[in-house]
């Protein structure tokens, strides 16, 4: 196209220098162009036709095959890198939705090597990462989300048979939203309140076989099914999760740092910020995703603005290209500008969070609740604007913008989810303005 | 707030800025000359006194009711007071990050970006840049104008600065956004897999709007 060659001849510098300096060196370029070089000569690894154009059992079905295509290949990248290897092969393969194992590495594995003592991690680890089972995690209730403080779940210590009872003593205790615990899953981390000896210790985590491992069939004692269509993410089974005195071993409780012994006595955790450190981690990959989506939001509509022509600035000198509007480069430029900030914010966390890592092995905290206050509100902040950016960018396209053609609903529907999953916005803001007030 | 307040804070770098003496005006001469550390300063300059805006509200509510509900009560400047911190961490992380590339020519548009993105987050809470006089009109309309002349700057280089984020069409998943830009006539190409285009008549046509039109 003569116009955006036109462009592209403008620019002042390398652009291969600029992503360098954005993604952090020639090397990590290399292996961007290696993957995707891999992914592209992988059929299996495609979708036989946009998944726009699908239904949303062809997109489940579809999201499951990939899926275990893609782990079938997991050799092709460093998978312990998953903040810059992971997104990106994964985001290749599965685009902008879940899928039936989206949980299990972000929160299943992670939850398995943070929290279990060493007999269970025994048990579970090799498990999980063979994918001999699909775990998710089950926190949020229909009635509850956030406030940890409130869940209705149950997890009561019986001595007797050295057994816990899970239960949903209410509707609103149901476990609702944890993605892939539809149809897809047969373990769930469940966080559910802890009772020993008559005592409620607050939540804690439970690892609890769901199905079958042979028919996948629900447990006795066990509701579990898809919540139904949303407004994205529709590759995946969002599950609801309902217990009936459901029992499981004691050893199903996740020990690492407070117990319950076989007598039924607890054991407090030494340090309760400890569980702070995964959480960090999670947001700094969120915070790349949001500024990746807002990027691709403004690149979408910046390449189209410099193709699309319309109306004449100067009468008579022929439609111009709608990017030499002033009022369309402040629609799009700051989303840019913006996209910019927060990918270098999302990598400054992450660095910080593997200093803060580090420092707590010399059992030096100190770093840990500013950093984690501040994840929290970038968390709310970014994911907020990005949402923002994104339908301003939408909104520059037109009628076109408005179409699935151009990917703006999509970028939007997968983008703006996290305004609200790891936690409610606005809870976030006002975790950051506890410590604020204190400092 | 409280330990600042009260003189024995140990903050560590994120939240240095709380126990930095106030600012009495901005600095900000020209937007060609507003330097990184004039920037930060008014952010923390905003931000400080945001915060112990926040902690004033709080304290007060907090003599009237309970500890919660004071809480509740000052939850809207809570909320003000994260934003400004968060947003404050972001241009300052931006700034140093940028400084650091040592090619000019990557430089030079970075910076455009990060003036662009400074300049229009003041002018989108320019309130509280101008509460107590800390920015006087001609400042902020000094500011303004970077943005206009930051865009100007920009404008050749918005589409190689989108193409640096190495965006496969395979991952933009937009026929809007492709790299050739042949837009067009892909957009009616993609309309051939409506499951709609699969037949020429649908059947509603026999069902409904045929009978209808031979009413």
């Amino acid at each position: 196209n003569p116009d955006i060659t036109k462009e592209r001849h403008a620019g002042t510098f390398d652009v291969r220098k600029m992503a360098c300096f954005l993604y952090g060196g020639e090397d990590k370029l290399q292996r961007r162009a290696e993957i995707l070089e891999f992914v592209k000569s992988k059929p299996e690894l495609h979708d036989p036709i946009p998944v726009e154009f699908m239904t949303r059992e062809e997109r489940i079905d579809n999201a499951a095959r990939k899926i275990v295509a893609m782990t079938d290949n997991l050799e092709q990248i460093d998978a312990s890198d998953f903040f810059g290897e992971g997104m990106y092969y994964q985001s290749l393969i599965m685009g902008r939705d879940l899928h039936p194992l989206s949980l299990h590495f972000v929160m299943f594995i992670p939850t398995i090597q943070g929290q279990t003592d060493d007999e269970q991690l025994d048990e579970w680890l090799s498990l999980a990462i063979s994918r001999g089972i699909i775990g998710t995690y089950a926190q949020t209730e229909l009635g509850h989300g956030t406030n940890l403080k409130n869940l209705e779940t149950t997890a009561t210590y019986d001595p007797k048979t050295e057994e816990f009872i899970i239960n949903s003593p209410t509707i609103t205790s149901a476990k609702w939203w944890p993605g892939a615990l539809g149809k897809s899953s047969n373990y769930a981390i469940v966080v559910a309140q802890l009772y020993t000896k008559g005592v409620c210790h607050g939540p804690h985590p439970f690892i609890v076989q769901l199905r079958d491992l042979e028919t996948h069939k629900p447990m006795k004692g066990i509701r579990v099914g898809d919540i139904g269509p949303k407004f994205g993410f529709n590759s995946s089974d969002n599950g609801f999760l309902l217990f009936d005195n459901y029992r499981i071993p004691r050893q199903g409780m996740l020990m690492r740092y407070s117990k319950v012994e076989r007598d039924g006595t607890y054991i407090a955790p030494k340090h309760s910020k400890l569980g702070y450190g995964t959480m960090v981690f999670v947001r700094s990959i969120m915070i790349k995703d949001q500024a990746t989506q807002l990027a691709a939001a403004a690149c979408i509509a910046i390449r189209y603005s410099a193709i699309r022509r319309q109306g004449e600035i100067e009468q008579g000198a022929g439609e111009v290209q709608i990017l030499d509007y002033q009022t369309q480069q402040f629609r799009l430029m700051p989303q840019l500008a913006r996209a910019f900030a927060f990918m270098f914010a999302a990598y400054e966390i992450r660095d910080m969070y593997m200093k803060v890592t580090e420092q707590l092995t010399h059992g030096n905290v100190d770093l840990l609740p500013e950093i984690h206050a501040l994840s929290s509100g970038l968390k709310s902040v970014v994911s907020w604007e990005a949402a923002q950016g994104i339908e301003q960018c939408r909104l520059a396209c037109g009628g076109h913008g408005y179409s699935l053609a151009s990917a703006f609903p999509e970028i939007y529907a997968y983008s703006v989810g996290g305004c609200t999953y790891e936690g409610e916005n606005i809870v976030m803001l006002l975790q950051v303005a506890r410590f604020l007030m204190k400092a | 707030a409280k330990e600042v307040r009260s003189g024995n804070a140990k903050l560590a770098a994120i939240c240095g800025y709380l126990a930095k003496p106030d600012l009495a005006h901005s600095k900000f001469a020209a937007w060609q000359t507003y330097s990184d550390a004039n920037i930060v300063q008014d952010f923390e300059h905003v931000a400080r006194r945001q915060i112990f805006r926040a902690y004033d509200v709080l304290m007060r509510h907090q003599r009237e009711t309970s500890t919660e509900e004071a809480w509740n009560r000052a939850s809207i400047e809570l909320c003000k007071a994260s934003r400004m911190h968060v947003r404050l961490y972001l241009v300052r992380t931006f700034l140093e990050k940028v400084a650091t590339a040592a090619d000019a020519s990557l430089r030079s548009p970075l910076t455009d970006l990060t003036r662009l993105y400074a300049f229009d987050l003041i002018t989108a809470s320019q309130g509280e840049f101008l509460k107590g006089d800390f920015m006087s009109d001609s400042q902020a309309d000094g500011i303004r104008d970077g943005i206009y002349r930051c865009l100007e700057r920009l404008r050749p280089n918005a589409v190689s600065l989108v193409d640096s984020w190495d965006f496969d069409d395979a991952e933009l998943h937009s026929v809007l956004g492709r790299r050739d830009g042949n837009v067009y006539p892909a957009l009616l190409e993609w309309a051939q897999k409506s499951q709609l285009n699969k037949t020429e008549v649908l059947p509603t046509f026999e069902k409904y709007l045929g009978p209808m039109m031979k009413e």
